[in-house]
Formats: C-alpha cells, structure tokens, sequence
C-alpha cells in the first residue's frame, strides 16, 4: 500500500494552487524515494516538474511503486476541504482505482476522509538535459509576481534580459512599453529578500505572459524564486517548498520566425 | 514576428 502523511498539510493545499491553473489532469508518481509529478500544459508550451521527497513526510511508506492519475480540478475541491492548519494523508492500496486524502485537526477533534477516483493517464515523460544556465536569478517570489502582473499589462510577452548590470523585464504592445530594470542586491543581509544574479554570459528571451502569471501561482510556497535561463532553451522557473523539495516550470521561448 | 516554440522542441519524451 501507499501511505504519505504531512504535518504542514497547508503545502499540499498550496502545491495544488500551483498546479490546477496549468495542468487539468496529472500522474502522482509515488516511489519509495518520494512523490513526483511532471505534466506539460494542455498547449505543450509549458512543463512542470514537482518533487516531494519521501524524508520530509512524517510518515511515509511505498510498498510499492505506484502511478496515480489524478483530475486536479476534483483533488483541488478535496483540499479546499482540508483547514491550514490540518495533518494530510494521501493514501491508496497497490493497484487502486481510488486514492484516500485523510485530513486530521491538529487536536485530533475532527477526522476527515474523502475518496477520488483515479484515472488511466498514459502521459508521456519527458527527459530534461541537466543543464549549466548562463543566467541565474534569485528574487522575492512577492517581486517576480508584480512584475509578471504589472508587465502582462502591456504585452502579451516579456522579454527577460540578464547581463551583468542587472536583469531588465519588458513588455511592448497597443498602450506603450514597460521596462523593470532589477540590480543585483549590494548587501544580502535578508537571504530571501535579496537579487542575486549569476552570469556566465548576457541572455536575453521573449516569453509569454500568461504562462508567467500562471508559474506565480506557486508565490504563497517560498519567500524567493529562481529563474534559469539560457539561449534557445526554455526558462526555468523553481519554487522551493520547505525542506520536502520544489516545484519547477519550464517555459518555452518565443523565437524569431 | 516571434512564434512561441514548443516543449517538445527542447525535451524529448523517454
């Protein structure tokens, strides 16, 4: 059988809020190392790769490995049944058709179960290259969200510049232009309120705006996020989730025709 | 006029 309990259950109910906007269906990969989940937007322009690793559930067993197709539209009203402050338990026997989310009130007072049906997904995996980036970012999650927002106001793409003065996002379109200009943090007292920039060469691309916002769905997860980025390749963009693992999104550039 | 790539141009399914 499958059995994963979470103490900060918040971070499932979180993890979903990162995903139902992009994807409307998904494979929850369970093995013994943890849970993974990589699916591409229905458009095939963006992907996202989850990680939970099995060492940050407080209690965790895979007899064995287990691939549960999974509506997230139906798991996120699940959750939305879940408080902040609840413990939640994803479990499901081998070869289950059905998967069980328990949610437990901190003082044991109210015990919640509810069963979802799962789905035959044949989704395809896609492997991706490790990669050495020529830029890295680190922001605020809260600034790379504004940006995003302020910015698709403009243009439905944003071109990303990073060089070594700093990184500039842009946007063009009917009503003018818009141009955010990000300097590197002089002192990084507060880790996670700091720009840090990492630059083994200039990059600059073009993205789409909507996909931009929808990333930022993942904000409420981590105080900072770390964008990757190199010529011709799709931007990385990762949210950190604790100390259990991260959520990534690949997105793939705009090109010149 | 810049088009929007795919994915699939950049990873390959395994």
């Amino acid at each position: 059988m499958f059995e994963a309990r979470l103490l900060q259950g918040s971070l499932l109910k979180k993890v979903m809020e990162a995903l139902k906007e992009l994807l409307n269906e998904a494979a929850w990969d369970c093995s013994d190392a943890g849970i993974q989940l990589q699916a591409m937007d229905n458009s095939h322009v963006s992907l996202v790769s989850l990680n939970l690793r099995a060492e940050g559930f407080d209690k965790y067993r895979c007899d064995r490995n287990l691939s549960m197709g999974m509506n997230l539209g139906s798991m996120s009203k699940i959750l939305k049944c879940a408080s902040n402050e609840d413990i939640i338990t994803i479990k499901a026997q081998d070869n289950a058709d059905t998967v069980t989310f328990v949610f437990e009130s901190p003082d044991q007072d109210k015990v919640s179960d509810y069963e979802m049906k799962l789905m035959n997904l044949d989704q395809e995996h896609l492997g991706i290259p490790e990669t050495d980036y020529a830029c890295t970012i680190r922001l605020p999650s809260s600034e790379f969200a504004r940006i995003c927002r302020d910015l698709s106001q403009f243009g439905e793409s944003m071109v990303i510049s990073c060089t070594k003065e700093g990184v500039r996002f842009s946007a063009t379109g009917d009503i003018g232009t818009g141009n955010i200009k990000l300097a590197q943090s002089a002192k990084v007292d507060k880790e996670e309120e700091a720009v840090v920039i990492e630059m083994q060469e200039p990059v600059s691309l073009t993205f789409a705006c909507r996909y931009l916002n929808s990333f930022t769905k993942a904000t409420s997860l981590s105080k900072s996020v770390q964008l990757s980025m190199s010529p011709e390749v799709p931007l990385v963009v990762e949210y950190k989730i604790e100390d259990i693992g991260h959520v990534r999104y690949y997105l793939a550039p705009k090109i010149e025709d | 006029k810049e088009c929007q790539s795919a994915i699939h141009k950049y990873f390959s399914s395994v």
